[in-house]
Protein backbone atom coordinates (compact mmCIF):
# COMPACT_ATOMS: atom_id res chain seq x y z
CA UNK A 1 0.00 0.00 0.00
CA UNK A 2 1.09 3.78 -0.03
CA UNK A 3 2.69 5.18 2.55
CA UNK A 4 -0.83 7.53 3.51
CA UNK A 5 -3.05 4.39 2.92
CA UNK A 6 -1.49 2.40 4.90
CA UNK A 7 -0.99 4.51 7.89
CA UNK A 8 -4.66 5.48 7.27
CA UNK A 9 -5.35 1.28 7.35
CA UNK A 10 -3.73 0.94 10.11
CA UNK A 11 -5.11 3.86 12.64
CA UNK A 12 -8.56 2.46 11.21
CA UNK A 13 -7.00 -1.45 12.52
CA UNK A 14 -6.14 0.35 15.74
CA UNK A 15 -9.53 1.60 16.43
CA UNK A 16 -11.84 -1.23 15.54
CA UNK A 17 -9.18 -3.31 18.17
CA UNK A 18 -10.23 -0.38 20.89
CA UNK A 19 -13.64 0.09 20.09
CA UNK A 20 -13.73 -4.12 20.37
CA UNK A 21 -12.04 -4.23 23.06
CA UNK A 22 -14.17 -2.08 25.08
CA UNK A 23 -17.81 -2.78 23.88
CA UNK A 24 -17.39 -6.24 23.01
CA UNK A 25 -15.16 -8.36 25.27
CA UNK A 26 -12.59 -8.83 22.54
CA UNK A 27 -9.42 -9.67 23.95
CA UNK A 28 -6.47 -9.42 21.57
CA UNK A 29 -4.48 -12.98 22.17
CA UNK A 30 -1.16 -11.68 20.93
CA UNK A 31 -1.19 -13.16 17.61
CA UNK A 32 -0.29 -10.77 15.29
CA UNK A 33 -3.49 -9.19 13.39
CA UNK A 34 -4.16 -11.09 10.16
CA UNK A 35 -7.07 -10.96 8.28
CA UNK A 36 -8.37 -14.58 8.89
CA UNK A 37 -11.85 -15.20 8.60
CA UNK A 38 -12.35 -17.35 11.43
CA UNK A 39 -10.05 -15.54 14.05
CA UNK A 40 -11.30 -14.41 16.85
CA UNK A 41 -11.34 -10.17 15.82
CA UNK A 42 -12.93 -11.00 12.92
CA UNK A 43 -15.77 -12.47 15.12
CA UNK A 44 -15.92 -10.06 17.20
CA UNK A 45 -15.94 -7.44 14.15
CA UNK A 46 -18.97 -9.56 12.78
CA UNK A 47 -21.03 -9.52 15.73
CA UNK A 48 -20.88 -5.39 16.34
CA UNK A 49 -21.72 -5.38 12.33
CA UNK A 50 -24.89 -7.57 13.19
CA UNK A 51 -25.90 -5.67 16.46
CA UNK A 52 -25.58 -2.12 14.53
CA UNK A 53 -27.30 -3.95 11.79
CA UNK A 54 -24.45 -3.49 8.87
CA UNK A 55 -23.56 -5.72 6.25
CA UNK A 56 -21.76 -8.64 8.27
CA UNK A 57 -18.56 -8.76 6.40
CA UNK A 58 -16.31 -9.03 8.62
CA UNK A 59 -14.13 -6.77 7.58
CA UNK A 60 -13.55 -2.91 8.73
CA UNK A 61 -15.43 -0.96 5.42
CA UNK A 62 -16.10 2.57 5.26
CA UNK A 63 -19.57 2.26 7.23
CA UNK A 64 -17.77 0.00 9.68
CA UNK A 65 -15.07 2.67 10.23
CA UNK A 66 -18.22 5.68 10.25
CA UNK A 67 -19.80 4.14 13.32
CA UNK A 68 -16.68 3.39 15.38
CA UNK A 69 -15.75 7.16 15.60
CA UNK A 70 -19.15 8.38 16.72
CA UNK A 71 -20.04 9.10 20.08
CA UNK A 72 -21.46 6.83 22.28
CA UNK A 73 -22.62 5.23 26.06
CA UNK A 74 -19.41 4.09 27.23
CA UNK A 75 -21.11 0.78 28.39
CA UNK A 76 -20.66 -2.31 26.30
CA UNK A 77 -22.97 -3.59 23.95
CA UNK A 78 -22.34 -7.16 24.83
CA UNK A 79 -22.49 -9.12 28.56
CA UNK A 80 -19.30 -8.78 29.71
CA UNK B 1 -34.63 -4.32 24.80
CA UNK B 2 -31.99 -6.09 26.61
CA UNK B 3 -31.73 -6.85 29.97
CA UNK B 4 -28.57 -7.92 32.04
CA UNK B 5 -27.30 -11.12 32.39
CA UNK B 6 -29.24 -12.24 35.33
CA UNK B 7 -31.97 -9.54 35.04
CA UNK B 8 -30.18 -7.04 37.91
CA UNK B 9 -33.37 -4.83 38.97
CA UNK B 10 -34.28 -2.54 42.14
CA UNK B 11 -36.51 -4.64 44.47
CA UNK B 12 -38.30 -1.32 45.79
CA UNK B 13 -40.09 1.30 44.02
CA UNK B 14 -38.55 4.18 45.45
CA UNK B 15 -35.40 4.99 45.12
CA UNK B 16 -32.45 7.90 45.34
CA UNK B 17 -30.01 9.34 43.94
CA UNK B 18 -27.41 12.10 44.49
CA UNK B 19 -25.31 14.65 42.41
CA UNK B 20 -21.90 14.09 43.54
CA UNK B 21 -20.68 16.79 41.89
CA UNK B 22 -21.27 19.44 39.11
CA UNK B 23 -19.78 19.67 35.98
CA UNK B 24 -18.17 23.25 34.97
CA UNK B 25 -20.20 23.42 31.75
CA UNK B 26 -23.52 24.16 33.32
CA UNK B 27 -25.43 26.13 36.28
CA UNK B 28 -25.65 23.61 38.68
CA UNK B 29 -29.66 24.51 38.84
CA UNK B 30 -29.05 23.55 35.09
CA UNK B 31 -27.91 19.97 35.74
CA UNK B 32 -30.38 19.35 38.44
CA UNK B 33 -32.73 19.84 36.11
CA UNK B 34 -31.63 17.70 33.43
CA UNK B 35 -31.05 15.00 36.16
CA UNK B 36 -34.39 15.57 37.06
CA UNK B 37 -36.15 15.09 33.69
CA UNK B 38 -34.09 12.08 32.69
CA UNK B 39 -35.47 10.30 35.61
CA UNK B 40 -38.84 11.20 35.14
CA UNK B 41 -38.45 9.91 31.94
CA UNK B 42 -38.61 6.64 33.59
CA UNK B 43 -40.87 7.25 36.50
CA UNK B 44 -43.25 8.27 33.97
CA UNK B 45 -43.74 4.92 32.75
CA UNK B 46 -42.83 2.54 35.72
CA UNK B 47 -44.19 2.79 39.34
CA UNK B 48 -40.60 4.05 40.29
CA UNK B 49 -40.29 7.09 42.09
CA UNK B 50 -37.27 9.41 43.01
CA UNK B 51 -35.67 10.98 45.78
CA UNK B 52 -32.82 13.39 45.82
CA UNK B 53 -30.13 13.24 48.68
CA UNK B 54 -27.57 15.97 49.32
CA UNK B 55 -25.14 14.07 51.41
CA UNK B 56 -24.14 10.82 52.52
CA UNK B 57 -24.85 7.44 49.71
CA UNK B 58 -28.05 6.87 47.78
CA UNK B 59 -28.96 3.95 45.45
CA UNK B 60 -28.06 6.18 42.20
CA UNK B 61 -24.42 8.22 42.68
CA UNK B 62 -24.08 10.53 39.64
CA UNK B 63 -20.96 12.39 39.15
CA UNK B 64 -18.47 13.61 36.62
CA UNK B 65 -14.94 12.73 36.24
CA UNK B 66 -12.33 12.43 33.18
CA UNK B 67 -10.03 9.65 32.53
CA UNK B 68 -9.18 7.17 35.24
CA UNK B 69 -11.85 7.93 37.87
CA UNK B 70 -11.88 4.69 40.56
CA UNK B 71 -13.73 2.52 38.55
CA UNK B 72 -12.20 -0.22 35.77
CA UNK B 73 -13.50 1.71 32.62
CA UNK B 74 -11.42 5.00 32.05
CA UNK B 75 -12.84 7.63 29.66
CA UNK B 76 -11.45 8.42 26.68
CA UNK B 77 -11.00 12.33 26.23
CA UNK B 78 -13.60 14.08 24.47
CA UNK B 79 -15.90 12.10 22.00
CA UNK B 80 -15.54 8.61 21.76
CA UNK B 81 -17.19 7.36 25.08
CA UNK B 82 -19.65 10.16 26.82
CA UNK B 83 -20.95 8.29 30.30
CA UNK B 84 -21.40 5.17 31.48
CA UNK B 85 -23.91 3.66 34.27
CA UNK B 86 -23.76 0.32 36.24
CA UNK B 87 -26.57 -1.95 36.52
CA UNK B 88 -28.84 -1.91 39.53
CA UNK B 89 -27.15 -3.07 43.04
CA UNK B 90 -24.96 -2.39 45.75
CA UNK B 91 -22.08 -0.39 45.61
CA UNK B 92 -21.36 0.64 42.38
CA UNK B 93 -24.86 -0.63 41.19
CA UNK B 94 -26.59 1.91 39.58
CA UNK B 95 -23.90 4.51 39.39
CA UNK B 96 -23.67 6.88 36.78
CA UNK B 97 -20.52 8.16 35.19
CA UNK B 98 -20.49 11.27 33.14
CA UNK B 99 -16.98 11.86 30.86
CA UNK B 100 -15.85 15.55 32.42
CA UNK B 101 -13.76 15.95 28.51
CA UNK B 102 -17.55 16.49 26.95
CA UNK B 103 -18.88 19.42 26.40
CA UNK B 104 -22.69 19.14 27.95
CA UNK B 105 -25.25 21.49 27.09
CA UNK B 106 -28.67 21.43 27.59
CA UNK B 107 -29.41 22.61 23.78
CA UNK B 108 -28.79 20.26 20.58
CA UNK B 109 -25.47 21.41 20.18
CA UNK B 110 -22.32 20.02 22.32
CA UNK B 111 -23.62 16.58 24.54
CA UNK B 112 -27.24 17.35 25.56
CA UNK B 113 -27.05 16.28 29.48
CA UNK B 114 -30.50 15.41 29.51
CA UNK B 115 -30.56 12.75 27.03
CA UNK B 116 -27.33 11.14 28.01
CA UNK B 117 -28.25 10.85 31.65
CA UNK B 118 -31.76 9.52 30.47
CA UNK B 119 -30.11 6.90 28.63
CA UNK B 120 -27.46 5.70 31.61
CA UNK B 121 -30.24 5.88 33.66
CA UNK B 122 -31.78 2.86 31.77
CA UNK B 123 -28.79 1.39 32.36
CA UNK B 124 -28.91 1.83 36.46
CA UNK B 125 -32.38 0.92 36.56
CA UNK B 126 -31.76 -2.61 34.44
CA UNK B 127 -31.88 -2.34 31.13
CA UNK B 128 -28.35 -2.58 28.75
CA UNK B 129 -28.20 -1.41 25.26
CA UNK B 130 -31.11 -2.03 22.40
CA UNK B 131 -30.98 -2.83 19.01
CA UNK B 132 -33.09 -0.51 18.18
CA UNK B 133 -31.31 2.43 16.11
CA UNK B 134 -34.39 4.68 17.19
CA UNK B 135 -34.80 4.09 21.10
CA UNK B 136 -33.06 5.70 24.03
CA UNK B 137 -31.10 2.58 24.73
CA UNK B 138 -29.23 2.58 21.46
CA UNK B 139 -25.66 2.84 22.37
CA UNK B 140 -24.85 5.58 19.72
CA UNK B 141 -25.29 8.82 20.53
CA UNK B 142 -27.81 10.94 17.62
CA UNK B 143 -27.79 14.60 17.66
CA UNK B 144 -30.00 16.00 20.88
CA UNK B 145 -34.01 16.66 18.88
CA UNK B 146 -36.07 18.16 21.94
CA UNK B 147 -39.50 18.01 20.15
CA UNK B 148 -38.98 13.96 19.68
CA UNK B 149 -40.35 11.97 22.97
CA UNK B 150 -36.91 10.43 23.96
CA UNK B 151 -38.58 7.14 24.94
CA UNK B 152 -39.56 4.61 22.56
CA UNK B 153 -41.96 1.57 22.65
CA UNK B 154 -38.71 -0.36 22.93
CA UNK B 155 -37.88 1.34 25.92
CA UNK B 156 -41.12 1.13 27.81
CA UNK B 157 -41.85 -2.45 26.87
CA UNK B 158 -38.28 -3.13 28.15
CA UNK B 159 -38.62 -0.75 31.48
CA UNK B 160 -42.07 -2.34 31.92
CA UNK B 161 -40.48 -6.02 31.61
CA UNK B 162 -38.77 -5.28 34.90
CA UNK B 163 -41.04 -3.40 36.83
CA UNK B 164 -44.41 -2.96 35.35
CA UNK B 165 -46.47 0.42 34.42
CA UNK B 166 -47.19 3.26 36.36
CA UNK B 167 -50.47 3.42 38.04
CA UNK B 168 -50.34 6.84 37.18
CA UNK B 169 -50.05 7.45 33.44
CA UNK B 170 -51.02 5.12 30.04
CA UNK B 171 -46.89 5.13 28.88
CA UNK B 172 -47.08 9.16 28.24
CA UNK B 173 -44.22 10.94 29.08
CA UNK B 174 -45.02 14.12 28.65
CA UNK B 175 -44.21 16.65 30.98
CA UNK B 176 -48.06 17.31 32.72
CA UNK B 177 -48.37 17.99 36.22
CA UNK B 178 -51.71 16.34 35.76
CA UNK B 179 -51.11 12.27 35.09
CA UNK B 180 -54.63 10.61 35.05
CA UNK B 181 -54.69 7.99 37.72
CA UNK B 182 -57.01 5.01 36.08
CA UNK B 183 -56.82 3.82 39.81
CA UNK B 184 -59.09 6.98 41.54
CA UNK B 185 -61.28 6.90 38.31
CA UNK B 186 -63.68 5.92 41.22
CA UNK B 187 -62.77 9.10 43.42
CA UNK B 188 -64.21 12.58 42.12
CA UNK B 189 -62.20 14.24 39.88
CA UNK B 190 -58.44 14.36 40.06
CA UNK B 191 -57.72 17.92 41.77
CA UNK B 192 -56.89 20.16 38.96
CA UNK B 193 -53.48 22.30 39.68
CA UNK B 194 -54.62 25.33 37.52
CA UNK B 195 -58.02 25.52 38.79
CA UNK B 196 -58.53 29.00 40.84
CA UNK B 197 -60.24 26.93 43.85
CA UNK B 198 -57.71 24.82 44.18
CA UNK B 199 -56.83 24.71 48.16
CA UNK B 200 -54.38 22.59 49.86
CA UNK B 201 -54.12 20.30 52.95
CA UNK B 202 -50.21 20.42 53.72
CA UNK B 203 -47.55 21.85 52.03
CA UNK B 204 -43.57 21.67 52.82
CA UNK B 205 -39.85 21.31 51.87
CA UNK B 206 -38.82 18.30 51.36
CA UNK B 207 -34.76 17.68 50.04
CA UNK B 208 -34.49 20.90 48.28
CA UNK B 209 -38.30 20.59 46.44
CA UNK B 210 -41.42 21.71 48.03
CA UNK B 211 -44.38 19.26 48.56
CA UNK B 212 -47.85 20.12 47.97
CA UNK B 213 -50.12 17.69 49.92
CA UNK B 214 -54.15 17.66 48.68
CA UNK B 215 -56.09 14.28 49.41
CA UNK B 216 -54.17 10.96 48.46
CA UNK B 217 -52.25 12.84 46.03
CA UNK B 218 -48.40 15.19 46.09
CA UNK B 219 -47.10 17.48 44.08
CA UNK B 220 -43.32 17.67 44.26
CA UNK B 221 -41.84 21.01 42.57
CA UNK B 222 -38.16 21.66 42.40
CA UNK B 223 -37.90 25.50 42.73
CA UNK B 224 -35.96 25.74 39.42
CA UNK B 225 -37.62 23.47 37.24
CA UNK B 226 -40.98 24.31 35.81
CA UNK B 227 -43.41 21.35 35.95
CA UNK B 228 -44.16 19.22 38.77
CA UNK B 229 -44.43 16.06 39.84
CA UNK B 230 -47.84 14.48 40.52
CA UNK B 231 -47.81 11.53 42.78
CA UNK B 232 -49.88 8.93 44.61
CA UNK B 233 -48.83 9.29 48.58
CA UNK B 234 -49.20 5.95 48.77
CA UNK B 235 -46.35 5.86 46.25
CA UNK B 236 -44.01 7.02 48.84
CA UNK B 237 -45.75 5.94 52.27
CA UNK B 238 -48.09 3.56 52.11
CA UNK B 239 -48.70 3.47 55.43
CA UNK B 240 -49.54 6.83 55.73
CA UNK B 241 -53.37 7.81 55.45
CA UNK B 242 -54.93 10.29 52.90
CA UNK B 243 -55.43 13.64 53.78
CA UNK B 244 -52.62 14.81 56.03
CA UNK B 245 -53.50 17.81 57.94
CA UNK B 246 -49.92 19.51 58.28
CA UNK B 247 -46.16 18.81 57.38
CA UNK B 248 -42.92 20.30 57.84
CA UNK B 249 -39.63 19.62 57.58
CA UNK B 250 -35.96 19.68 59.40
CA UNK B 251 -33.98 20.01 56.87
CA UNK B 252 -30.58 19.53 59.45
CA UNK B 253 -31.99 16.13 60.72
CA UNK B 254 -33.04 14.92 57.43
CA UNK B 255 -36.59 14.55 59.02
CA UNK B 256 -40.12 15.53 57.24
CA UNK B 257 -43.22 15.41 60.03
CA UNK B 258 -46.11 14.59 58.59
CA UNK B 259 -49.88 15.21 60.45
CA UNK B 260 -53.17 13.73 60.57
CA UNK B 261 -55.35 14.03 63.35
CA UNK B 262 -54.10 13.47 66.93
CA UNK B 263 -50.88 11.37 65.16
CA UNK B 264 -47.85 12.68 63.50
CA UNK B 265 -45.75 10.51 61.39
CA UNK B 266 -42.25 11.17 60.84
CA UNK B 267 -39.85 9.99 57.68
CA UNK B 268 -37.15 10.26 55.84
CA UNK B 269 -36.64 9.82 52.13
CA UNK B 270 -39.62 7.19 51.77
CA UNK B 271 -39.05 5.87 54.96
CA UNK B 272 -41.02 6.20 58.00
CA UNK B 273 -38.85 6.19 61.48
CA UNK B 274 -39.54 3.37 63.92
CA UNK B 275 -42.30 4.25 66.55
CA UNK B 276 -44.65 6.34 64.28
CA UNK B 277 -47.12 7.11 64.36
CA UNK B 278 -47.01 8.80 67.43
CA UNK B 279 -49.87 10.98 69.68
CA UNK B 280 -49.81 15.00 69.03
CA UNK B 281 -49.68 15.40 73.03
CA UNK B 282 -45.89 13.87 72.73
CA UNK B 283 -44.61 16.87 71.87
CA UNK B 284 -46.12 18.71 74.52
CA UNK B 285 -49.56 19.62 73.76
CA UNK B 286 -52.14 19.32 75.87
CA UNK B 287 -54.64 16.55 75.17
CA UNK B 288 -57.78 18.59 73.86
CA UNK B 289 -55.48 19.52 70.78
CA UNK B 290 -57.45 17.42 68.22
CA UNK B 291 -55.79 18.69 65.32
CA UNK B 292 -52.64 20.85 64.02
CA UNK B 293 -53.66 23.19 60.55
CA UNK B 294 -50.27 23.79 59.50
CA UNK B 295 -46.59 23.73 60.55
CA UNK B 296 -43.57 24.92 59.84
CA UNK B 297 -39.47 24.61 60.76
CA UNK B 298 -37.36 27.67 61.31
CA UNK B 299 -33.87 26.11 60.82
CA UNK B 300 -32.55 29.71 61.57
CA UNK B 301 -33.98 29.96 64.60
CA UNK B 302 -34.48 26.78 65.92
CA UNK B 303 -37.66 26.59 66.34
CA UNK B 304 -40.94 24.85 65.12
CA UNK B 305 -44.07 26.92 64.98
CA UNK B 306 -47.73 24.40 64.90
CA UNK B 307 -50.73 26.71 63.58
CA UNK B 308 -54.19 25.50 65.26
CA UNK B 309 -57.52 27.53 64.26
CA UNK B 310 -56.06 31.77 64.84
CA UNK B 311 -53.66 30.62 67.15
CA UNK B 312 -50.12 29.19 67.17
CA UNK B 313 -47.57 27.58 69.44
CA UNK B 314 -44.03 27.53 69.00
CA UNK B 315 -41.57 25.10 69.82
CA UNK B 316 -38.06 25.76 70.63
CA UNK B 317 -35.52 23.40 69.55
CA UNK B 318 -32.63 24.29 72.11
CA UNK B 319 -34.77 24.68 75.41
CA UNK B 320 -36.52 21.45 74.18
CA UNK B 321 -39.76 23.88 75.70
CA UNK B 322 -42.95 23.85 74.11
CA UNK B 323 -44.62 27.67 74.62
CA UNK B 324 -47.39 27.58 77.91
CA UNK B 325 -49.62 29.01 75.83
CA UNK B 326 -50.38 29.41 72.31
CA UNK B 327 -50.52 33.03 71.18
CA UNK B 328 -52.45 35.26 68.28
CA UNK B 329 -51.35 34.54 64.53
CA UNK B 330 -52.06 38.22 63.59
CA UNK B 331 -49.67 39.46 66.75
CA UNK B 332 -46.62 37.62 65.32
CA UNK B 333 -47.37 37.41 61.26
CA UNK B 334 -49.12 40.83 60.72
CA UNK B 335 -51.89 40.65 57.90
CA UNK B 336 -52.18 36.90 58.56
CA UNK B 337 -55.51 36.59 59.76
CA UNK B 338 -57.49 33.72 60.58
CA UNK B 339 -57.29 29.80 60.21
CA UNK B 340 -54.78 28.69 57.55
CA UNK B 341 -54.46 25.38 55.69
CA UNK B 342 -50.63 25.36 55.69
CA UNK B 343 -47.38 27.20 55.76
CA UNK B 344 -43.76 26.62 54.73
CA UNK B 345 -40.42 28.48 54.00
CA UNK B 346 -38.33 29.08 51.09
CA UNK B 347 -35.52 31.41 51.14
CA UNK B 348 -36.44 34.42 53.28
CA UNK B 349 -40.10 34.21 53.27
CA UNK B 350 -43.12 32.27 54.96
CA UNK B 351 -45.76 31.27 52.52
CA UNK B 352 -48.97 31.05 54.50
CA UNK B 353 -52.20 29.25 52.71
CA UNK B 354 -55.50 30.28 53.27
CA UNK B 355 -58.52 29.20 51.23
CA UNK B 356 -57.76 29.85 47.78
CA UNK B 357 -54.96 32.61 48.92
CA UNK B 358 -51.31 32.17 49.47
CA UNK B 359 -49.65 35.16 51.30
CA UNK B 360 -46.58 35.85 51.23
CA UNK B 361 -44.89 37.11 54.70
CA UNK B 362 -41.15 38.46 54.94
CA UNK B 363 -39.20 37.41 57.85
CA UNK B 364 -36.72 40.45 58.07
CA UNK B 365 -39.85 42.80 57.28
CA UNK B 366 -42.45 41.10 59.42
CA UNK B 367 -45.18 42.06 57.01
CA UNK B 368 -46.90 40.45 53.96
CA UNK B 369 -45.14 41.15 50.71
CA UNK B 370 -47.35 39.91 48.28
CA UNK B 371 -50.76 37.98 47.67
CA UNK B 372 -50.39 35.21 45.40
CA UNK B 373 -52.76 32.49 43.83
CA UNK B 374 -52.78 29.44 45.41
CA UNK B 375 -51.02 27.65 41.71
CA UNK B 376 -48.53 30.57 41.66
CA UNK B 377 -45.78 27.50 41.77
CA UNK B 378 -46.88 25.99 39.08
CA UNK B 379 -46.77 26.26 35.05
CA UNK B 380 -50.63 27.78 34.76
Amino acid sequence: FPANTRQTKEEGMQLIQKYLENYYGFKKDGESFVWKSNNAMTQKLKEMQEFFGLEVTGKLDSGTLDLVQKRRCGFPDVAG
Amino acid sequence: FSTFAGEPKWTKHVLTYRIVNYTPDLRPADVNAAIRKALRVWSSVTPLRFIQKDRGDADIMISFAARDHNDFIPFDGPGGSLAHAYAPGKDFGGDAHFDEDETWTKSTEGTNLFYVAAHEFGHSLGLSHSKDPNSLMYPVYRKYDPSVLLLHQDDITGIQYLYGSSPNTNNDQTESTEIKDPTESKDPALPNICSSNLTFDAVTTFRGEIMFFKDKHIWRKHPAVRTADFELISSFWPRLPPGVDAAYEISEKDETVIFKGKEFWVVRGDTILPGYPQKLYTLGFSKDVSKIDAAFHNGIEGKTYYFIADKFWSYDERSQSMDKKPLLIRDAFPGINGKIDAVFQHENSLYFFSGRKQFEFDLNKKRVTRLLKTNFWFPC
